[in-house]
Order: C-alpha cells, then structure tokens, then sequence
C-alpha cells in the first residue's frame, strides 16, 4: 500500500496567449488548494472529504470555470453543475442546473448521502438544497466581469466557448478569454470546428 | 472545470468535479463532469476527474475508462490515462488526473494546456499549465 496522493485541475484548454501574471495567479491557487489538501490528508481526513473540501475551494475562487466564475449560458446566466464518488463502495451524487447553490460540490455530497438518489438536477435540485439548508445566494454572486465580456466575444464569434486547440485569430484574446477558432474543415462531433472556440 | 482527486493513507480513492459549463451553452445543457462514468469515477482501483470538450467525454466514457483498462488490460495508472486520451477521444480534445489505490497520480491531456497541480505523501510536488 502506497502512502497518499491527491491531485487537482482547474480546466484543460488553456490561451496560448494567457499572460503570465494570470498564469502565475492559477499557480497560485492550484498550489493553495494542494496544501489544503495536503494538510486535510495529513490530518487523517478521509479521501472523499478531501476531495469536497478541496473543489469548494476552487469553486469559491472566481479564477477557474465553476461556483463564482463559472461560464455563462447564452442568457448570461449561470447553471452549474458537480459530482462526486467515494471508491470502496462506488457510491456517487451529482447535481446539475444549479443556480443559486453557493457549493454544487457539497450539495452533490449530499446527494450522495443523504438522498435516495444519485443524481438530482434543476429545480429538484434547488428544492433539496433548500431542505438540506446548504448556504444559497443570488445567480449574480457567480457573475463576473471577465465572463461577460468572455460571452460577448462568443457571442460575436457565434461560438460555444470551449477549449484553446487553435489560438485565436482576429478576436484578441483576452486573460483566460474567448476567441473564435478558425474554421479549418476540422470536424467535431460531426460539426464544423467553428462552433467550438477557445474557452 | 475544476476537480479533485485523491487517494487517502488507508487507499481509499475519491473523485470530485464541478463546472458552469461552456460559454454560450444552451440554458438546460448538461456536460460531462456531473455524469458518472464521464467526467468523474472512483472505485478499489484509481479516482479520476476529466475536464475538457464534454461531449467527447461523454462519448468516451472517460473517466470509467482509465479504471477498466486498469482492470481488464492491466495497465499501470499513467499507462491508462495516456491509453483513454489517445484512443478515447476521435477527434475530441480533453484532459484527466488520476490517482490509484496504491498512492500513484497521474494526469493527461490532448489540449493546449491543462491547470494541474499534483503531490503525493513521499513529498513530491507539482504545479503546472503546460506540456
């Protein structure tokens, strides 16, 4: 038996572009979070704690796409949505279409053990985190700045933001931003590369 | 995207994944990283947390994945993130960690970049946006 190990991401497709104090303030927090975890782990916490206590810190940090900061719908809304999985005993929640749950990664938690179901989602969702008396604020508390902007560049591009596979071209791109990705005859899903763009 | 994957000292794995999603999605569009199975699993064997152009996960089962060719093919942790990413995807772009019962981690992606940070109990740490 190894000892322990943890690891985090805060999304993948990155802007080529992404100036180097932002890149330094993703470090930053990736690095925050590790020793959050570090020291839970250290401190015997159980892996499936860890791992909670971990995203709801990356959700409460606008840096990263989820909680506050998360992408925005084409309403300029936010719906976000988490999971969760304990491996002994392979048990799992999973919440989706939340728009007003502080933490989706603690109301997945509690899906997990306190319902009779997996995976809850939209206004079912909201209901048992009301019920459950989980910490619940405005769709704007998860609005920034930067995302906005980030959509009305999409919306320019006609894109949905996705990841950077090709730097952007035209559209500057802005820190962690939006940009159109070219059309290239790339094929996704059966769709032109150009419905896709840089995340 | 964000998440989380950890293996504790008794070798228990765990996996957490939270998003808002895609810029400009379509009010009512679900991802990957809700889906079990998808964008996030855990079992005995390994925890894993994929991010990245969610249908393509979705279709490849990602996450599950990495645990079942550890399974029935037998391959090490970063044998199998490696695997899933470059056959799992088409035309796909997406990333993954991965931790196993036996304290390895590992991570994975076919984009341009990935945020990662990764430690393990002998005190190797690891921060990290590009190849």
């Amino acid at each position: 038996m190894g000892g322990w190990a943890i690891a985090v991401h805060g999304g993948a497709g990155v802007d080529p572009n992404l100036p180097t104090q932002r890149q330094e303030e993703a470090k930053q927090l990736l690095t925050r979070c590790l020793n959050l975890g570090i020291s839970a782990l250290r401190s015997s916490l159980s892996a499936i704690d860890v791992v909670e206590l971990v995203v709801r810190e990356l959700e409460s940090d606008p840096l990263f796409n989820s909680g506050r900061g998360s992408a925005l719908t084409e309403k300029g809304t936010v719906e976000m949505e988490a999971s969760i999985m304990d491996g002994p005993k392979r048990r799992c929640g999973a919440v989706s279409g939340l728009t007003t749950v502080k933490n989706p990664v603690s109301l997945a938690r509690l899906v997990m053990d306190k319902s009779p179901h997996s995976y809850l989602a939209f206004s079912g969702a909201e209901e048992f985190a009301r019920q459950q008396g989980v910490e619940m604020v405005d769709n704007e508390y998860f609005v920034t700045e930067e995302n906005l902007g980030m959509l009305k560049l999409a919306k320019e591009a006609n894109a949905i933001v996705f990841d950077y596979r090709i730097p952007a071209l035209g559209l500057e791109t802005c820190s962690a931003g939006a940009g159109a990705a070219i059309d290239n005859g790339l094929q996704m899903n059966g769709l032109p590369i150009s419905i896709y763009a840089p995340e | 995207t964000v998440g989380c994957v950890v293996v504790d000292s008794q070798g228990r794995c765990a996996a957490a994944t939270s998003t808002g999603g895609l810029m400009n999605k379509m009010t009512g569009r679900i991802g990957d990283s809700p889906l079990i199975g998808s964008g996030t699993y855990a079992c005995n064997l390994c925890g894993v947390s994929c991010t990245g152009e969610g249908e393509a996960i979705i279709r490849g089962t990602l996450a599950r994945d990495v645990a079942a060719v550890m399974e029935y093919k037998g391959l090490g942790l970063q044998e199998a993130v490696d695997y899933v990413v470059r056959e799992r995807l088409d035309e796909g772009k997406a990333g993954m960690i991965a931790v196993s019962n036996n304290g390895e981690v590992a991570y994975g992606f076919n984009t341009t970049g990935m945020f990662r940070g990764c430690a393990t109990d002998d005190g190797f740490m690891e921060v990290g946006i590009w190849e």
